[in-house]
């Protein structure tokens, strides 16, 4: 079998400005993770690289450019999985920790395949993952913008609209929400 | 959301999924990325996928689980088996998403119902790319 190392930089109806940064974030996440399974040979190895780099990049909706929540923070998810062996880490509810994949592939080594909440952030400091401070540092102005522009689509009485690109939007029927 | 699939020269497959969510969320919304079946799933026996985009849909039609279950029963490729997938997700609940697959043969599989979706993926000595649909750009490394 030749090797293959396949990255996603999200799907949404993403603004034409955006696609060039997300052109040259995906192209640079997949050349990382290719390098690293050259490297180590381990394809966990290499699907953890090429996330890392996508979640430092802004131009990507995970770790920093993480989109908001409606009161302005940023919380995370990630689950990462072996296909030997079925084994899976999962984290959600993560704020100010720069690289979820890596908390979720942390949380292989424990007995359990999801930790979240004030459990999962506990875990993060024992495994001695930094907690960014003060807190809010994952917080872009391109996410506030687009909180700001989902706010003014809530008052305005859109409800049946839910961005998570500026200019963007999905729409659903009224009674649904995201 | 982000993600990536990878495979080896011996047939393992690995997959990692990672996400901000959804613009406006209530504070302890979980989206499809953490779920195993919904944003992600590995098996070295049929496939890896990791998925995006609407996650209350995604995770409601367990996306990257029925991918793989067409790879596994139906015998659908990668390609055949996401567009399959995600078509009839849409289809039934609205939302759009998108996924991207390596089966165990080493066959990729990429595929949405969103407007745009960028990918990527280095194979042998070329990078393969698109963002549009329908679009696939190939560079020599």
């Amino acid at each position: 079998i030749e090797p293959v190392v396949l990255v996603h930089g999200g799907a949404g109806d993403i603004p034409v400005e955006r696609v060039e940064g997300k052109l040259v974030g995906v192209k640079r996440a997949a050349r990382i993770g290719y390098e690293k399974l050259s490297e180590t040979g381990c394809v966990l190895d290499a699907v953890e690289e090429a996330v890392r780099s996508m979640e430092l990049d802004p131009y990507f909706n995970a770790g920093y450019g993480s989109v908001l929540t409606s009161e302005g923070n940023v919380e995370m998810e990630a689950s990462i999985m072996n296909g030997a062996t079925l084994r899976a880490g999962c984290c959600s509810l993560v704020k100010d920790i720069m690289h979820p994949i890596s908390l979720a592939r942390r949380v292989m080594k424990t007995p359990h395949n999801f930790l979240a909440g004030d459990g999962v952030m506990q875990f993060a400091k024992e495994e001695g993952f930094e907690i960014l401070s003060p807190p809010g540092q994952l917080v872009t102005d391109y996410a506030r913008e687009a909180l700001e522009e989902w706010k003014e689509g809530q008052r305005r009485g859109e409800i049946e609209f839910a961005r998570t690109e500026i200019g963007s939007s999905n729409k659903y029927n009224k009674a649904e929400v995201g | 959301t982000v993600g990536a699939v990878a495979i080896d020269a011996n047939g393992n497959i690995a997959v990692a999924t990672s996400t901000g969510g959804i613009t406006g969320k209530l504070p302890g919304r979980v989206g499809d990325t953490p779920l195993v079946g919904a944003g992600t799933y590995a098996d070295n026996r049929v496939g890896g996928v990791s998925t995006t985009g609407h996650g209350e849909t995604i995770m409601k039609y367990c996306l990257a689980h029925d991918i793989l279950k067409r790879i596994d029963f139906l015998g659908e490729n990668a390609q055949t088996a996401t567009e399959k997938a995600c078509k009839a997700m849409t289809d039934r609940l609205i939302g759009t998403a998108g996924a991207i697959t390596i089966d165990s043969q080493g066959r990729v599989g990429i595929s949405f119902t969103s407007q745009r979706m960028a990918w990527a993926y280095i194979k042998g000595s070329t990078i393969a790319y698109g963002i549009e649909q329908n679009q696939h750009h190939e560079e020599a490394l």
